[in-house]
């Protein structure tokens, strides 16, 4: 699984 | 931040706020999908769950908390307030089959399989097929009145500047979201179809929409 990316999009 | 992703979040703004006046002026919600409508409450649910435990930014928080607000008053608006006027028979779209799929695809592909990474995903995956039960219904009417095609012309251009948005990002920072790309691009697709009609119908002064 990826990284957890920051969720800075709505 | 970019031009592109803020401009799609104004539109997406726009287009929900179309909506909900059109609604509350014309006090009948006739030709408009409460399914869709609940499906999108439903994807901002599951999406802004963060909202309390990550701050990114004031413009942040402050638009999840308008885009939670405006989309419960539309199914409020619906449901309670005009449910009179709302012609379930044409609502017909069956949920279940949106929702099996989406909530399967979420447990299989996603970033982490934590509760909040999964319930991410699966309103990412959930808004891409949101607007099926409204595209079903006006291909089921034949017709839109031409609120609801500005509606919809806001709602895909939110859609089209997102992929600008991602190319931008990129470009200048690397980012690349594979999950909401992917599904982003299919969301897309549903709407070009309407864009064809929108174009050679809506703007061509007829003010209703009528298919084919």
């Amino acid at each position: 699984d990826e990284d957890i990316k920051q969720k800075d999009e709505l | 931040m970019n031009i592109f992703r803020l401009a799609g979040d104004v539109c997406h703004l726009v287009a929900i706020i179309i909506l909900l006046l059109k609604i509350w002026r014309s006090r009948s919600c006739a030709g408009i999908s409460g399914k869709s409508q609940v499906l999108f409450a439903i994807v901002f649910t599951t999406r802004y769950l963060d909202l309390f435990t990550v701050f990114i930014s004031p413009y942040n928080t402050i638009m999840k908390v308008v885009f939670l607000a405006l989309s419960y008053a539309t199914v409020y608006l619906i449901y309670m307030r005009f449910r009179n006027t709302f012609n379930s028979e044409n609502d017909s779209f069956r949920l279940e089959f949106l929702l099996v799929p989406v909530i399967g695809l979420s447990f299989l592909e996603n970033y982490a399989f934590t509760p909040l990474e999964i319930l991410w995903t699966f309103s990412i995956f959930l808004e891409s097929v949101a607007i099926m039960p409204q595209l079903f219904m006006i291909t089921k009417t034949g017709e839109a009145e031409s609120i609801t095609t500005h509606y919809l012309f806001f709602l895909g251009l939110y859609r089209a500047l997102y992929i600008a948005n991602w190319v931008w990002r990129y470009h200048t920072e690397g980012f690349f979201d594979q999950i909401a790309v992917v599904s982003g691009v299919v969301q897309t697709i549903f709407y070009i179809d309407f864009f064809y009609l929108y174009v050679t119908k809506v703007l061509r002064g007829r003010g209703k929409m009528t298919l084919p």
